[in-house]
């Protein structure tokens, strides 16, 4: 998270931390990314966190034993104060196109279910409506992780840093929304072979600073919603553009779940 | 002479026909056709002398001992009768025809000259003899007859009868009717009726018949053509028959043979009665607290049962099992198969647990029984009910806890998204 600030502990209950360890690579494959917590069964995330890292753009999954997931986390360091749980399923978005990032969305089943608390509670996902209709223009939404929150560090160093989480307290950032045209404007006048999809949405500010970064993917775009008063994950943190984040003119992409209730409910049952 | 003809068809002539026929003779033809068949005899030629009362010469026809005609002359007069047209019927099977001319002959008569033909016997139309017609339905045919029954009926062996199969009746209800067949049109004949009466041990069966009854008697023998008998354990009752009904008889036993027997002949209408059958008297039984007994009786006697029931939210407490309904049975030696049970408060017990969630109870001492109420809630504020219920659940007079919203199924304590407990820095106007 860029530009960001501390959570307090408990702000986000959803937020989950997904650490996924290849061991069936040599050297060991290992990143994280986040997820938002569904019920006490189920957690959404983007297709690209949980897609097996291979040359070819096949999208596989990785491998459920190589994944486990962190609830109630604030600080990285004390991971055993928090709950964490195995996978019992993965569902990668069958759309998702590893090109452009369209359909960037996944499920995933814990193997056994958590119980509520200050720490630990579900997102709300897009219901009513207004909710329905995606995020507006110029809406403010906060988004969280424990990604890079310094611009200046390489993806190298985050290699060779072996993935450790960028960021030891999870990090929260205020976002607006941007007009889909001017995103979608602003990425496919750039060369290279952009494309913002209806399925997506951006967030950021003209004059960079605030944004989110490498390792934040998957974690919830949440707004709330002025009528119920309740967070509602509009958004789950997708791609940007290879500038470094918070660059000037550079959004982040979001993928718009207003696009995927169905298809979450498909999975996880109207729960 | 005598002559034998046994043809189904023939002529006779008188001696010497058609010359004259001579003095002094006398020949004798023996027709015989078979059963089933009479003997028609008529007369082509006639001429014999005539005498008063054909006392010189005739024509003499006989059929078993009776004589059906003396001819003699050539035309009937008031004092002697000849054939003429007509034609001779024999009764049966048999004719005789017998001829005889005395010492004289002047006028040379040329006798006679006749045929004699089988004529079928139409039996069906003819047994008058009750003795011998068919009993329903009668068939004729050349040269004899056959009889056959009413639907239901058979033929008995002597072909003649119709009688029923009626050695099976067995009556195991504990009242009921029994009949001779096909009352109260006439009983078949040559039939031996069984009908048993077979209750369980314990029974007594008192018979009943009607006030009349109508079984071909005799007016000096009893009962010699048909009968009823009773056989009841060691005791005998009958023969009846009559018209005189046998009332009202108490067997004093469970297991009771009704025999009626008929012959071949005659037409009565026959008996009916009724049977009933009661057993040793049990006591009578109260109904327990909050419940009744069904059905209400004056008396109950061996086999009656009444079942028990609670009123609602009581059930039935027998030993240590809870039930809607128990039944109990007057047994034979008059004591009843069970003691009549206690109703007990429906009991619900303890309510379900629900995941997340917690049980809080309406009364102080957290009771269960019948139309107690619980609510049910869940941890808030990180659950909350779905569906949006209230939660409230009472004990129903089943024993099952049961809500007007889910009837008696359990809400479940869905997590609450969306709502940190530490509220997140929402978007502040500035």
């Amino acid at each position: 998270i860029i530009g960001g600030r501390n959570a307090e502990p408990g702000s986000f209950p959803w937020q989950a931390l997904i650490v996924v360890e290849d061991t069936s690579r040599v050297p060991n494959d290992k990143w994280f990314g986040s997820g938002a917590l569904l019920s006490d069964s189920w957690v959404l995330t983007a297709a690209h966190v949980l897609r097996s890292q291979r040359r070819d753009n096949t999208v596989i999954p990785v491998s459920k034993e190589h994944v486990t997931v962190y609830l109630g986390l604030h600080d990285v360091r004390r991971k055993t104060a928090a709950v964490n749980r195995t996978v019992e399923k993965i569902v990668l978005h069958a759309g998702f196109d590893i090109q452009n990032y369209n359909h960037d969305i996944a499920l995933v089943k814990l193997k056994e279910r958590v119980a509520m608390g200050p720490h630990v509670m579900p997102v709300c996902l897009p219901q009513f409506e207004r909710e329905l209709e995606g995020p507006h223009p110029n809406t403010l939404g906060l988004v969280a992780g424990w990604g890079i929150s310094n611009p200046n560090i390489t993806v190298d160093e985050i290699i060779s840093s072996g993935m450790r989480t960028l960021s030891d307290i999870l990090q929260y950032v205020k976002l607006p929304v941007v007009p889909h045209a001017e995103c979608k404007e602003s990425y496919e006048s750039r060369s290279g072979n952009y494309s913002v999809t209806e399925n997506m949405f951006c967030a950021g500010y003209y004059e960079g600073g605030k944004d989110t970064c490498l390792g934040d993917s998957g974690g919830a775009f949440v707004i709330q919603d002025p009528g119920t008063q309740r967070w509602v994950a509009q958004g789950l943190v997708s791609w940007g553009g290879p500038e470094e984040c918070g660059s000037k003119q550079v959004y982040g992409v979001y993928t718009k779940v207003s696009n995927y209730v169905d298809w979450v409910e498909e999975h996880v049952g109207a729960s | 002479d005598a002559v034998d003809l046994t043809d189904m068809f023939g002529e006779i002539q008188s001696p010497n026909f058609p010359d004259s026929y001579p003095s002094d003779s006398e020949v004798t033809w023996n027709i015989s056709v078979p059963d089933g068949f009479r003997i028609k005899l008529y007369f082509m030629h006639f001429d014999l002398e005539s005498s008063y009362l054909c006392e010189y010469d005739y024509v003499k026809i006989e059929a078993e001992d009776q004589v059906l005609a003396t001819f003699c002359g050539r035309e009937t007069t008031d004092t002697e009768q000849a054939p003429g047209q007509q034609a001779i019927l024999s009764p049966g099977s048999y004719m005789g025809l017998t001829f005889r001319s005395d010492f004289s002959n002047e006028e040379r008569f040329t006798g006679f000259e006749a045929h004699y033909t089988a004529v079928d016997v139409d039996e069906c139309l003819e047994k008058s003899d009750e003795e011998l017609a068919c009993d329903h339905y009668c068939h004729n045919y050349i040269g004899g007859y056959y009889c056959s029954c009413r639907f239901g009926y058979i033929l008995h062996s002597d072909n003649r009868t119709c009688k029923v199969e009626c050695s099976d009746n067995l009556f195991t209800q504990r009242s009921g009717v029994i009949t001779s067949a096909d009352f109260p049109n006439p009983y078949p004949k040559s039939s031996d009726c069984l009908y048993r009466v077979e209750l369980e041990d314990g029974f007594f069966i008192t018979l009943q018949f009607e006030d009349s009854i109508d079984i071909e008697d005799h007016p000096e023998v009893s009962c010699p053509y048909d009968y009823i008998k009773i056989k009841a354990g060691p005791l005998e009752f009958g023969p009846f028959c009559g018209e005189k009904s046998p009332g009202r008889i108490e067997t004093q036993t469970n297991s009771v043979q009704i025999l009626f027997h008929s012959d071949n002949s005659g037409e009565n209408r026959g008996w009916k009665l009724s049977y009933t059958a009661t057993g040793n008297l049990c006591p009578l039984v109260q109904p327990p607290i909050n419940g009744k007994i069904d059905p209400l009786q004056a008396r109950y006697t061996f086999k009656d049962q009444v079942v028990i029931s609670c009123n609602p939210g009581y059930k039935v407490l027998k030993g240590d099992v809870e039930s809607d309904t128990f039944q109990i049975e007057c047994l034979k030696d008059g004591t009843w198969s069970n003691k009549v049970p206690i109703c007990k408060m429906a009991d619900c017990r303890a309510p379900a647990e629900l995941e997340h969630g917690f049980i809080t109870f309406t009364s102080r001492s957290n009771l269960t029984t019948y139309r107690s109420a619980i609510r049910y809630s869940c941890q808030r504020p990180y659950y909350h009910m779905a569906p949006n219920v209230t939660g409230m659940y009472t004990c129903d007079e089943n024993g099952v806890w049961r809500s007007e919203e889910l009837g008696t199924k359990l809400p479940s304590c869905q997590p609450v998204c969306g709502r940190p407990a530490r509220p997140l820095p929402g978007i502040i106007k500035r």
